[in-house]
């Protein structure tokens, strides 16, 4: 069972968009996978199409279980969806002295091993339930938007991650996501060196721009439904792949 | 004196750019202007190629006044940076059981009034950071990127914004800013005519995409002086003008 954090400080860099397809395209491989959004914004639930009945923030408070909170919304893709009364349990998480960052762990651990995978979508910033994020997650996605005000945010979020696996010895930035590949701007090429030079092999192919990746959002879909021929939907692709081709040496 | 904060909970819609880029307009005006980061993400310094002997975090904790942190950075543009050390304040700001949310304006108040302008450059999400803000704030910009993620956002924002002035009779969702607006994409006239049904004049004139606005940040520059004959510049002096025409009714 994988545990993955799809995260980066930066906002608007692709981190609920690529947790939405990564999260179906390894459920249309036959992968059991559980999508937690953490973000207050409730975003995935959007993408999604889907009214939850319980959130993320009852779970955290003990009202219901992970499992009654987990909704199926797609075959072998379920989600713990959020809204912004996460910010009540987020104020107690910061409030607690001692072993606030282990929260999120004891309340989705049970629930977890029903699944191949846990994907979490995290909210931008350094807030205490983000750190619970990484604090409970093994591998990181790192979407990277080739801009240079997200390039500067990664190297904070670098700074941040080492800071946190400290505490979390399996934290690993796995896979560094680059976004928004413009071919019409001027900057990507020397962008995408700068972080194959810092970060090598845990370079993924880029996502390109592909205004049907916004577009799905409104109609509730994921990119494999909404446009399975898209350059969005063929991105995605290759990043499902290349988490599955990972499966052999868990 | 204007208190002014660029907010809106959805990330990289086009906050930081915004602030900037307003405070520097106001500037080349001769307006007096405290442009205050209050993201743990510290953009505004980047953005500014400013590096700060103090930033918000010591403001906050006493060790500094506002005073002795705002730095010059361009002719009547002063700044106080901010940092990742943010989110120890703004986890003891989380931890106080009252009055949590006036501890910037407290630690401000005496420094703003000797400027004509002070815009807030706030982060993503819903902490109580976030909420210090709106409730100093007099005045909100909200930028909303034309895109279904983001107008989604807008309506979880407007409601945030209801809760806050219970609390501050004052604040007031001055101008609705679309950006990234995209000649190319299909959706923007339809996206356009929503935000003016709901909003009516409160919507400004839109910032288009403009890679130079992208740009402008790696150099170190605002908009103004990267690239003034830019569609990035007319649209942001557009929107620095409808600001100085609104001083008359103060
Ligand atoms: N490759 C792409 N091409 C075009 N649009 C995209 C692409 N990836 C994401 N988008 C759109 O860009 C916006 C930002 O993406 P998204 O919301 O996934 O980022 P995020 O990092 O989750 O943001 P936040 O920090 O607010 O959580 C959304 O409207 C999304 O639909
Ligand atoms: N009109 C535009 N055209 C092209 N690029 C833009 C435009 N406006 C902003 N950008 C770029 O888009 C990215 C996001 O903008 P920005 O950082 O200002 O958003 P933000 O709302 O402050 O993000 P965050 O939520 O992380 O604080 C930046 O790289 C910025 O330079
Ligand atoms: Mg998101
Ligand atoms: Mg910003």
């Amino acid at each position: 069972m994988r545990i993955i954090a799809v995260a980066m400080t930066k906002g608007g860099v692709g981190k609920t968009t690529t947790a939405i397809n990564v999260a179906h395209g390894l459920a249309l491989r036959g992968r059991r996978v559980l999508l937690v959004d953490t973000d207050t914004q409730g975003q995935c639930a959007k993408a999604l199409g889907i009214q939850p009945d319980f959130t993320l923030a009852e779970v955290l408070t003990g009202q219901v279980t992970a499992a009654e909170a987990a909704l199926k919304t797609r075959n072998n893709l379920h989600l713990i969806a959020s809204d912004f009364h996460l910010s009540g349990p987020a104020l107690g998480i910061a409030r607690r002295e001692h072993d606030g960052h282990a929260i999120l762990k004891r309340a989705l651990s049970g629930t977890a091993s029903r699944y191949d995978y846990v994907i979490l979508d995290a909210a931008p910033g350094f807030d205490p339930l983000a750190i619970n994020v990484l604090a409970y997650a093994q591998e990181v996605i790192g979407p990277v938007a080739l801009e240079p005000a997200a390039m500067v945010g990664m190297l904070d979020f670098v700074r941040h991650l080492d800071r946190i696996s400290r505490h979390n010895r399996k934290l690993n930035l796995r896979y560094v996501l680059p976004t928004f590949l413009d071919a019409r701007a001027r900057q990507p090429a020397s962008m995408l060196a700068q972080l194959r030079d810092h970060f090598g092999d845990a370079v993924c192919q880029p996502i390109r721009v592909n205004v049907q990746l916004a577009e799905s959002f409104g109609w509730h879909q994921t990119i494999f439904e909404y446009a399975p021929s898209s350059r969005g939907a063929a991105d995605y692709t290759a990043l499902v792949e290349r988490i599955v081709a990972d499966e052999t040496d868990a």
